[in-house]
């Protein structure tokens, strides 16, 4: 399953 | 992190020095859209947020904070210390048509109806189109100083090296946002004009 958040980008 | 990723926030990084030396040295903000660096301000107020709730490493901290501190650090200078420079009458774009949109959309098209999520998307939304104002400024003074042109290159090719990161990421690490994907896109692909005029004859006095 793909994940989504790419929150640990700025 | 990945080489691709790296080497567009060394070039974000780049692009905010670059914009406060000019700012600083030549003691004048002309030919800079103060209305474009309100909406980055505000892209990294609603995207940085989380930089009290989440910790992810020191370098996305101090990252966060320099690029918190730089964006409002070069409004002050723009409407404060070196107001007297700052071109109103080149500096019309109505942001609000681009805030609004942003806003609704984001309420729409979310991972998560949640005020951290929903903050997020409408950052990401809003820096696609932040640099609007400045690209129609350029278009409409028919120029830019080279620095001025330095700055814009170095901010259109950050985001387009984080595609590169993202098509990296999707295979490497089977993770995507298409959010992120789909802004990042439009956000690079506004900056072709440019980008064409940067490189095939330097924009500057044209």
């Amino acid at each position: 399953k793909r994940t989504k958040s790419a929150k640990d980008e700025l | 992190m990945n080489v691709f990723r790296l080497l567009g926030d060394i070039s974000h990084l780049l692009a905010i020095i670059i914009l406060l030396l000019k700012i600083w040295k030549t003691r004048s903000c002309a030919g800079i859209s103060g209305r474009s660096q309100v909406l980055f301000a505000v892209v990294y107020t609603a995207r940085y947020l989380d930089l009290f709730t989440s910790y992810i490493s020191a370098y996305n901290s101090i990252m966060k904070l320099v690029f918190l501190a730089a964006s409002y650090g070069t409004i002050y200078l723009m409407f404060i210390k070196f107001k007297a420079s700052y071109d109103h009458n080149h500096d019309t774009f109505r942001i609000e048509f681009l805030i609004l949109p942003c806003v609704l959309l984001s309420l729409l098209i979310n991972h998560e109806f949640s005020p951290l999520e929903i903050l997020w998307t409408f950052s990401i939304y809003l820096e696609s189109v932040a640099i609007l104002p400045q690209l129609f400024m350029v278009s409409k003074t028919g120029e830019a100083e080279s620095i001025t042109s330095h700055y814009l290159f170095a901010l259109g090719s950050y985001r387009a090296l984080y595609i590169l990161n993202w098509i990296y990421r999707y295979y490497a690490e089977s993770h995507y946002d298409v959010i992120a994907i789909v802004a990042g896109i439009v956000q690079t692909v506004l900056y072709c004009d440019f980008f064409y005029l940067y490189i095939t004859k330097g924009i500057y006095g044209q």
